[in-house]
């Protein structure tokens, strides 16, 4: 499963 | 240089999008989401009381520490979706707290 670090995660609104 | 005081801006819902983009999250290197980019022609634009780089601790009194991306994303875009207010209040930061 993917690493905890969500580091570059990006949401637009 | 004393800690800013969080302030409490008003965003009046005057365009179909908030217009900004938003990292970081508990468990990442910036614990509290973040204002990455602002949109022309979205609300915070024309609000223009926002900038890049400010840190969100609330939106519409809810508080986001602690929140993971997702779930702290998900309360920015029920405050802007919801139908029983006309704005979003977003109580920010100018530093990047971890508090």
């Amino acid at each position: 499963s993917p690493p905890k670090e969500y580091e570059d995660e990006v949401t637009f609104f | 240089m004393g800690i800013m005081e969080p302030t409490l801006v008003r965003v009046p819902k005057c365009a179909s999008t908030l217009g900004i983009a938003v990292e970081g999250g508990a468990n990442t290197r910036q614990p509290l989401p973040r204002i990455a980019t602002i949109q022309k022609g979205g609300c915070v634009h024309i609000s223009g009381q926002l900038r890049v780089g400010q840190v969100i601790l609330e939106v519409n009194g809810v508080s986001l520490k602690g929140m993971e991306h997702r779930d702290a994303t998900r309360v920015i875009a029920e405050a802007f979706k919801t139908k029983d207010k006309d704005y979003v209040d977003f109580l920010i930061t100018e530093f990047n707290s971890a508090l």
